[in-house]
């Protein structure tokens, strides 16, 4: 029996199953778990979907814990779905949301990834596929994906933390996740990936310099969000396309999902600036969480005004 | 198998100020196989990119001799990576 799970502390992956199930059961009206698929290691991949029965609304994707050391991360898909929950009805912009809307929320992607990081390796970051030919473990998901996935020299190595895999879309959760956002595309709006550290919100592209065609609509919305962001705590976010803000990468998850067609993609990079890095305290997850939750709900309110 | 321990590691930041210190760090990254934690590729360290990386115990003292030769600037983050993990957990249960 795992132990008590808790909104302001880290969750192992039994806690966040437990978890999972006590949502459906507390609330079945509003959230219902779905099985997208498994890892290589045959854990389950859940998705918890928050909203009304109505698979036709519009949508929101979000996915948790690409990379298994980026730990706030898995953390604020958990406080998403609780205070979705917990304030619908109470809330008058979260109701609105939730009425006329669903969020899918997958809370950790990189699952074996993830349970490794708590069980031997705090610092791993791929997930945990074997490789041919290599005695190194583990594919970088978040280079995994079919978009422009041959395109950066420094991927091809399996023994890299950024190793892409031998194939796109070759790793068994990235397969799950493609597979679902494909099944589901005719309602999914946005997509929201949540990683560790720096404090950005990015969006497309990485994998080129070229600009998205909405990329006036995309700075828009990640102005205000950041704005949003400092307003709780002073938290200060950068903005823009992840070539230029960050780095170009190619075989995102941001930029596959765009491509496909959910013209409004964004990565948060939550806390810190470097502090703490992939370490941060518990006791900030709570303030990292609230801060978050007004950005991802602006960009909620956006989408449901602003796309047909 | 014994869970992986990361005593006295510690996490550089520094900035490369040209192309030149640019190499040096990545002559470095390979040499050591050092953990980039931003950004997460070689490939993408170049000059006025802020990297920061972990380092073992056994590797810190070479690692700072080069940047020192090099007049390479840096700042150490993290001192001791296993203390700042057992240090994550600061909330006490209830």
């Amino acid at each position: 029996i795992p132990g008590r799970h808790s909104y302001a502390k880290y969750n192992d992956w039994d806690k966040i199953v437990a978890w999972t199930e006590k949502m459906v059961e507390r609330y079945p009206e509003m959230v219902s778990r779905i099985k997208i698929g498994s890892t290589a290691e045959n854990n389950p991949l859940y998705v918890l979907k928050i909203g009304k029965k109505d698979d036709k609304r519009k949508a929101v994707f979000m996915d948790c814990g690409i990379h298994a050391r980026e730990w706030v991360s898995p953390a604020f898909c958990q406080w998403f779905v609780y205070q979705a929950t917990k304030s619908y009805g109470r809330n008058k912009i979260m109701t609105k949301l939730l009425d006329r809307m669903n969020f899918y929320v997958l809370p950790v992607l990189n699952v074996d990834g993830y349970i490794w990081s708590w069980t031997q390796d705090r610092m791993w970051r791929k997930n945990r596929s074997k490789n041919q030919n290599s005695t190194c473990i583990g594919t970088d998901l978040n280079r995994n994906f079919d978009v422009s996935w041959n395109s950066n020299p420094s991927t091809d190595n399996p023994c890299w933390q950024t190793y892409r895999g031998p194939a796109p879309e070759s790793e068994k959760e990235t397969k799950a996740v493609t597979a679902f956002i494909r099944s589901h595309l005719d309602s999914i709006r946005a997509y929201i990936t949540f990683h560790s550290y720096s404090q950005m919100l990015l969006f497309p592209y990485g994998y080129t310099t070229k600009l998205a065609p909405n990329h006036k609509d995309l700075v828009k919305v990640a102005k205000i969000a950041t704005d949003v962001i400092s307003t709780r705590y002073e938290t200060r976010y950068i903005y823009g396309p992840i070539a230029s803000t960050i780095y170009p990468t190619s075989g995102s998850s941001l930029d596959w999902a765009y491509d496909l067609g959910i013209k409004h993609t964004f990565a948060f990079e939550l806390r810190d600036k470097g502090r703490f890095g992939f370490l941060l305290p518990e006791s900030q997850i709570k303030p990292t969480c609230k801060e978050t939750m007004l950005a991802v709900k602006f960009i909620a309110r956006y989408i449901l005004k602003h796309t047909s | 198998m014994a869970p992986v321990r990361f005593d006295r590691e510690k996490v550089f930041r520094v900035k490369p100020q040209d192309g030149k210190q640019a190499s040096v760090l990545k002559g470095l990254t390979k040499a050591h196989e050092l953990d980039l934690w931003y950004p997460d590729a070689i490939h993408d360290v170049a000059a006025n990119i802020t990297v920061d990386f972990r380092v073992s115990e056994k590797d810190s003292q070479a690692i700072q001799s080069t940047l020192d030769q090099n007049k390479m600037q840096y700042k150490i983050l993290i001192h001791d990576v296993q203390e700042e993990i057992e240090k994550q957990f600061d909330v006490k249960d209830g």
